[in-house]
């Protein structure tokens, strides 16, 4: 923070002043101008996205926090030049050759009281698929060392043409926002490319090029509706936990705080079956000390 | 002793042409980079560098620094450069040539296309250790997404989604198109 800029003689509590509509959500922001936030260094939003609300993929030019005040499911953050194991299995379709299977990096769900953690320049996207509005609270810390541009916290959309929501906030008060960043028209990070250099860069045709652009979305905003319901490629054990599960979980947790002696122990079932099975087959090797040749 | 690290450290390292680059297509060209983990000096200045030499007609795909600004001289030749802020506005598009300076700020995005044969510049990074996110190609954050996510996001039917993660096979470096290729040697 400047000079000054955390001589408080008083503290008010403040609420969104702020909010841009989308196709399945909303996004509220906090004015990063006020005088408490740029002395905190940190910028605060709240999105809700509704039923099979696809918040679309963006990154931001510092770390953020992301807080589940209410509802479940999944989210993915693109590491740069991270591995996509997530893998589909291949589909040979009749009369032709193999269908090209999808594969992804990591899919995670979140649920209530969750906290995200999400680097600095590292895509992020979230999807509802509950009947509950999902309510994220997010932070984002421009004071960050990470963070080698200025303080203004910025968006970068990797599709759509939506508007940044806190660049707006620099258009209002005119200041230096709004030159360095030269209007606010939307639009995302691949719609300033010629279209020659992202039909060679993707090898696409132009048709796709004007969808990268966003110009044939007329969809509202960063959060999109998936009437059909997403389908992303999830291992059974990743589905939201419920019941029994959840109070599993629970007692472990419980056990932890009170320092049970078994916590040292496995706590998940297939890890206990291992352990048993891997205790007998030590066993079973061990037990005939006599027969030299048994012996592995 | 500190005279025993410090006197003694290396202040030197090449990262020219006549090096083994860290990506290489014999059609498109190469790139070397210079990070704190193989020149350990640049940690305490908190620096990388990088060369790259791009053939005529040859692409360095739409990318971003994550972690670091770029300033980027050019060193030999020309080439159009492409450089696009938060909103989508191309902050950036035009040539750059011999001699020249170009400061790509962190988190946007930018391609290049090399108008000469013998493109070549150097980049100071300011981090140590730098990362950049391709946005097209092998590695691009968008081939990372499952497919419905693209679909949706980039609103486009599945077929057009599964083209536009897996049609460029290249990593970085994108060779010209068939019609304009060079004869490799």
């Amino acid at each position: 923070p400047q000079q000054n800029e955390c001589q408080f003689q008083r503290l008010n509590a403040l609420e969104p002043d702020n909010s841009v509509k989308s196709e399945a959500g909303t996004i509220e922001t906090w004015n990063p101008n006020n005088d408490q936030l740029r002395c905190a260094g940190v910028a605060l939003s709240r999105c809700t996205i509704q039923r099979n609300g696809l918040r679309r993929p963006f990154y931001t030019n510092a770390p953020q926090e992301i807080y589940i005040q209410q509802g479940r499911g999944i989210f993915g953050l693109i590491f740069p030049g991270c591995r996509e194991t997530y893998e589909e299995p291949q589909e040979q379709e009749q009369g032709q050759g193999p269908r090209p299977q999808d594969r992804h990096q990591k899919v995670e769900h979140f649920r209530e009281g969750d906290i995200i953690a999400v680097p600095t320049g590292v895509p992020f996207w979230m999807y509802n698929n509950e009947q509950t509005p999902v309510i994220a609270i997010t932070l984002i810390d421009t004071t960050n060392l990470d963070n080698q541009l200025d303080q203004i916290p910025r968006r970068f959309y990797l599709s759509g043409n939506q508007e940044q929501e806190f660049l707006q906030y620099q258009q209002k008060e005119g200041g230096q926002g709004q030159q360095q960043e030269g209007g606010n028209e939307g639009g995302n990070v691949l719609s300033g490319f010629n279209d020659e250099f992202l039909e060679e860069a993707f090898s696409v045709d132009r048709e796709i090029v004007r969808n990268i652009k966003g110009k044939n979305d007329d969809r509202e905003g960063s959060i999109v509706e998936v009437k059909e319901g997403l389908k992303v490629i999830s291992p059974p054990t990743l589905r939201p936990r419920q019941g029994r599960e959840e109070e599993e979980e629970e007692e472990e947790e419980e056990e932890e705080r009170r320092g049970d002696r078994r916590r040292h122990r496995p706590h998940h079932h297939e890890e206990e079956e291992e352990e048993e099975e891997w205790s007998h087959q030590v066993r079973r090797v061990r037990r005939p000390h006599h027969h030299r040749e048994d012996r592995n | 002793g500190l005279e025993e690290t410090l006197c003694t450290l290396k202040l030197r390292h090449n990262i020219g042409q006549s090096t083994s680059p860290d990506a290489y297509n014999p059609q498109a060209g190469r790139l070397k980079t210079l990070t704190s983990l193989d020149f350990p000096i640049l940690r305490w200045l908190g620096l990388a560098a990088e060369h790259g030499s791009i053939y005529k007609n040859a692409m360095f795909v739409p990318y971003y620094n994550v972690n670091a600004n770029s300033i980027l001289y050019v060193l030999n030749g020309s080439a159009w450069f492409q450089v696009v802020d938060c909103s989508g506005n191309a902050v950036f598009n035009g040539e750059l040539n011999e001699g020249q300076v170009l400061t790509i700020p962190q988190n946007y995005a930018v391609a290049i296309k090399s108008l000469d044969d013998n493109f070549s510049y150097v980049a100071f990074k300011t981090n140590d250790i730098p990362q950049i996110a391709a946005l097209a190609g092998l590695t691009s954050s968008i081939r990372a997404l499952p497919l419905d996510v693209v679909a949706h996001a980039f609103n486009l039917d599945r077929d057009q989604a599964r083209q536009l993660k897996n049609n460029n096979p290249y990593k970085f470096l994108v060779p010209p198109p068939q019609s304009q290729l060079r004869a490799v040697a």
